[in-house]
């Protein structure tokens, strides 16, 4: 099953305006 | 804190809803993944906020998600590192 996530997606840190 | 619910995403500005999900999803994320749990977080943050407030409230389907970004990574990452 192909995924449809991107594996360059922006990382996520918490606390910081995303 | 009190659960995320869809009212309250959806009386938050776009930008904001992403920012609050990401807030609930991270130390979840976190507890399974803590290398990983920024990227993962950031992969999931690219559904919908519908599903992604569902997943909130089933620890199941989180952790099937969470577990398909792994993967997603790591072949990522193996086509980096593989000769070219």
């Amino acid at each position: 099953r192909k995924s449809s996530l991107n594996p360059e997606a922006k990382e996520f840190v918490p606390g910081v305006k995303y | 804190q009190e659960p995320l619910t869809a009212s309250m995403l959806a009386s938050a500005p776009l930008q904001e809803q992403k920012q609050m999900l990401g807030e609930r999803l991270y130390p979840l994320i976190h507890a399974m993944h803590p290398a990983l749990a920024g990227k993962i977080t950031g992969m999931l943050l690219e559904i919908d906020n519908s599903e992604l407030l569902h997943m909130l409230e089933s620890p199941e389907s989180l952790h099937t998600k969470v577990e398909e970004a792994v993967a997603v990574l790591q072949a990522h990452q193996a086509k980096d590192i593989s000769p070219k």
